[in-house]
């Protein structure tokens, strides 16, 4: 897994959240993926709430993408 | 704090979440 992958799910994650390309994703928009991830509501929550990093209630394409790498290398992209 | 919102998501959530995203099919089949 490499950058591009990081780059590619994270808009493909984007596309089905962000349907009004809005370029953030709120709580309500994370619940979409109740149908498409194996996850229930309260555990996509708890998700959101942890890549939300400054706690404004919107999670933007640089915040989830930081959330990614650091998931899967341990460090955050500058 | 009994009215903070939900917390964090512990790693066994995030990693699930991730792996999913991650193992999820894309584009046209």
């Amino acid at each position: 897994v490499g950058q591009n992958t990081i780059v590619e799910k994270t808009h493909e994650f984007f596309q089905m959240c962000d349907i009004e390309s809005k370029g953030f994703i709120t709580q309500r928009d994370m619940q979409r993926l109740t149908a498409e991830l194996p996850l229930s509501a309260e555990e996509l929550e708890n998700v959101f709430n942890t890549l939300d990093s400054d706690g404004n209630g919107y999670l933007t394409l640089d915040e989830f993408s930081s959330g990614f790498s650091e998931f899967l290398f341990g460090r955050k992209i500058s | 704090d009994p009215n903070m919102k939900a917390g964090a998501a512990n790693e066994g959530v995030l990693a699930n979440f991730f792996n999913s995203l991650l193992s999820k099919k894309t584009g046209a089949p």
